[in-house]
């Protein structure tokens, strides 16, 4: 019934059959889109009998997109060149140091070259690999040959009194 | 570098239109102050010679204005002025008997009945320069689309109106009479009712 109206244009003038509706945001109550019944209510039914049903049209009322335009604030700071591009800085900033760090660390390498010995990683390293293979006296089928790195190909000797 | 967007200066009148004064029954000296809502110039004084290409306001299925300009083209008017019928005119029916026609194909006995439309006065409702609405811009509503949306015109079922915009709502003003006569009702009263919603009504459209 009419108490439960959130909104009430006042008595109008039927002959002008329109009425400019203004959508405020405070009608959505802080959520962002309303289902609206829009009733209208003729002077010959008083209060009691009046059945918002009876005429309607029901829309969905809504926030509204908004665009992250520069508003006109932002424009006005660009204007006076205050603006706020701190993350500018920090975007351009953080890729030169690095490069400059590599830099450093190249010339550092460089000057230092023949102070350097790392062979012990280069044998851990290459051990490393070799580890794959394994040394050859463990093998087991290589266990009786010395140190042969091929496998022997197959002889076919003469066969012997003995084992005919 | 984002380049800074120059939104395009947008021609804003703020000059606010004059009162104009006119003569209305004859001998009655008027003055008249025109009012703009939502762009629209309301009781704007009407030019002094008419071609019927005058731009006039229609209203689009939300009951925002749109303004159209008449064109002719190939002998046709695109974009006529709406015509409005007798939907705004008062109908009387004459009756004449026999001996007040005596048409010769008529018989003693029988009645003519004769409809006659007689013109509002267009007085004030000229001032307004929108798209009035008619029977004949209702549309259909409901979930099954059977059931008139009378007396409205504008907005339409189930249309997003977004907050912080003006929209027109027109409703037929001939649409509400009073009971025991044929008299149009002089006032109404718009309200705005929120309604609960089905999580299946709300469906999962997105933000």
């Amino acid at each position: 019934d009419l108490k439960a109206a959130f909104f009430s244009s006042g008595w109008l003038k039927n002959v002008d059959g329109i009425y400019p509706l203004e959508l405020t945001a405070d009608f959505l109550d802080g959520a962002f889109d309303k289902k609206v019944l829009l009733a209208i209510q003729p002077e010959n039914i008083n209060d009691e009998d009046f059945n918002p049903w009876e005429h309607y049209v029901v829309f969905r009322m809504i926030k509204g997109s908004r665009v992250a335009k520069t508003t006109k604030q932002q424009k006005a700071l660009q204007d006076a060149g205050i603006s706020d591009d701190t993350w500018y800085y920090v975007a351009l900033s953080i890729p030169t140091v690095v490069v400059i760090a590599c830099v450093v660390m190249y010339f550092f390498l460089y000057l230092n070259k023949n102070h350097r010995d790392i062979h012990d990683v280069k044998d851990f390293a290459i051990n490393q690999r070799r580890r794959v293979l394994g040394k050859f006296k463990d093998f087991k089928k290589y266990k009786k040959i010395n140190n042969r790195p091929y496998s022997e190909l197959p002889t076919h000797t003469k066969k012997t009194g003995k084992q005919n | 570098r984002k380049n800074i967007v120059k939104p395009k200066e947008k021609t804003t009148t703020s000059e606010i239109p004059k009162p104009w004064r006119r003569t209305i029954y004859s001998n009655e000296k008027e003055i008249v102050t025109p009012t703009v809502i939502a762009g629209v110039t309301f009781s704007a004084k009407p030019p002094a010679t008419t071609n019927g290409l005058e731009p006039w306001i229609s209203l689009d299925q939300s009951g925002n204005p749109k303004t159209k300009r008449p064109q002719i083209k190939g002998g046709k008017t695109v974009n006529p002025r709406p015509d409005y019928s007798t939907y705004f005119k008062s109908v009387a029916t004459k009756t004449f008997s026999y001996d007040e026609l005596k048409a010769h194909n008529m018989e003693e006995d029988e009645v003519y009945e004769e409809l006659t439309f007689t013109d509002e006065d267009d007085t004030y409702v000229s001032l307004n320069p929108i798209i009035r609405c008619t029977p004949q811009r209702y549309f259909n509503k409901g979930p099954a689309g059977d059931i008139s949306s009378e007396p409205f015109c504008t907005p339409r079922e189930n249309k997003e109106l977004k907050a912080g915009n003006t929209y027109f709502v027109s409703w037929y003003t001939r649409f509400f009479q009073y009971p025991d006569s044929d008299k149009t009702v002089e006032n109404v009263q718009l309200h705005l009712f929120y309604l609960k919603e089905s999580v299946y009504e709300k469906g999962l459209k997105k933000r």
